[in-house]
């Protein structure tokens, strides 16, 4: 009974209640999932479970920022030859990276992890489509695509998000759009970005994963008239993620690219993750992301249009754009 | 990491995609 194993029975002793509590509770949320998926199995269409304002603030309370950017400095640091092979063939089996398709094969070449992540493709890897007016910017996953409706777009199925929230409000287009169409005109946000009668809005996200090729380019000719970059977290964007935290897309550090193509608005939007927590604009050099401090809420715009540039920067289909750096 | 497109297109644009298709860089999204 000394006072020492007292203190330590008197810290161990909430920890089976700890242990009990959490233990039960994943076991509630395991089962819940289970069951969604066989009513699933079974054709019955199950409402997504979306994280309530506590969990995601208790997500939001990780400190992903940090954790990216350590992670960032960590991959830069050069490793020696005899460790290149070993380490970049580990990253190769653990996310089924496609080396063949390399523009450099020889794992010695790269110097750390964040240069192997910039890998470029060969040239031919990747015929871009001519038939086609849009193509996707970059290897991955379609998580989702359609028409946007009622000013919400889905993430994945059945989980929406705000795109006055995602996009910021709507200030970047007096240049763009002529003078007539003032905003009382449009009912809504989504009616003030369509400039055409008879146009929609559509759109389409694709979720890189870790093992992907992390540049991306010109989905269209387009010119490109602004960028607005919105600091934020760094949650991880993974299609599972996306299913369980609503907005997720509005909450991450994001670079939003806008501009015309020939039907009009079209724009461009890099989201970090807590991996990928720096985005690269090839043509903004101004562009810093993922810095240690930045104020809640805020944004901050650039405009491409100058007095000797009057459209913006004009971008080829399948230009290359930008890419996302570890850290 | 992830990209998001949001584009005005005539009412006619279709995407020849499926949710949770594997994507790469060049191929077609959709057209008019």
């Amino acid at each position: 009974f000394s006072p020492v194993s007292l203190g330590l029975q008197a810290r161990l002793r909430p920890l089976p209640l700890i242990l009990a509590t959490g233990g039960g509770y994943v076991g509630y949320d395991q089962y819940g999932r289970y069951r969604d998926r066989e009513l699933e199995k079974l054709g019955i269409e199950v409402e997504p479970r979306v994280a309530n304002e506590a969990q995601v603030g208790l997500y939001k309370t990780i400190p992903t920022r940090l954790l990216s950017r350590a992670w960032g400095r960590l991959n830069q640091v050069e490793l020696p030859t005899w460790l290149r092979k070993p380490v970049y063939s580990l990253y190769i089996w653990t996310f089924g990276v496609n080396m063949q398709e390399a523009a450099v094969e020889d794992l010695h070449h790269y110097r750390n992890l964040g240069e192997f992540f910039r890998r470029k493709l060969k040239p031919q890897a990747r015929p871009v489509c001519d038939s086609h007016c849009v193509i996707s910017p970059a290897d991955g996953k379609i998580l989702h695509f359609g028409r946007v409706r009622n000013c919400e777009v889905e993430q994945v199925k059945g989980v929406t998000y705000s795109l006055e929230t995602f996009l910021g409000p709507h200030t970047w287009a007096e240049s763009l759009v002529d003078a007539t169409r003032n905003e009382d005109d449009a009912s809504s946000f989504q009616d003030l970005l369509v400039t055409k009668e008879g146009n929609e809005l559509f759109h389409c996200v694709v979720y890189l994963a870790p093992g992907d090729y992390h540049c991306f380019h010109s989905p269209t000719d387009w010119t490109v008239a602004h960028r607005r970059h919105f600091p934020g977290s760094l949650m991880s964007v993974n299609p599972g993620v996306a299913r369980w935290i609503k907005e997720l897309f509005c909450h991450n550090e994001r670079v939003v690219l806008s501009g015309e193509w020939t039907h009009g608005f079209f724009s461009l939007t890099a989201v970090g993750a807590t991996n990928v927590g720096s985005i690269r604009i090839y043509f903004d050099k101004e562009l810093r992301t993922n810095a240690p401090r930045y104020s809640k809420g805020s944004y901050n715009d650039f405009s491409y249009i100058s007095n000797n540039n009057r459209e913006g920067v004009a971008m080829r289909k399948g230009e290359h754009l930008g890419e996302f750096n570890l850290g | 990491s992830t990209i998001v497109l949001l584009f005005e297109a005539p009412r006619d644009f279709a995407f020849n995609l499926k949710a949770g298709q594997k994507i790469r860089y060049g191929e077609p999204l959709g057209s008019m």
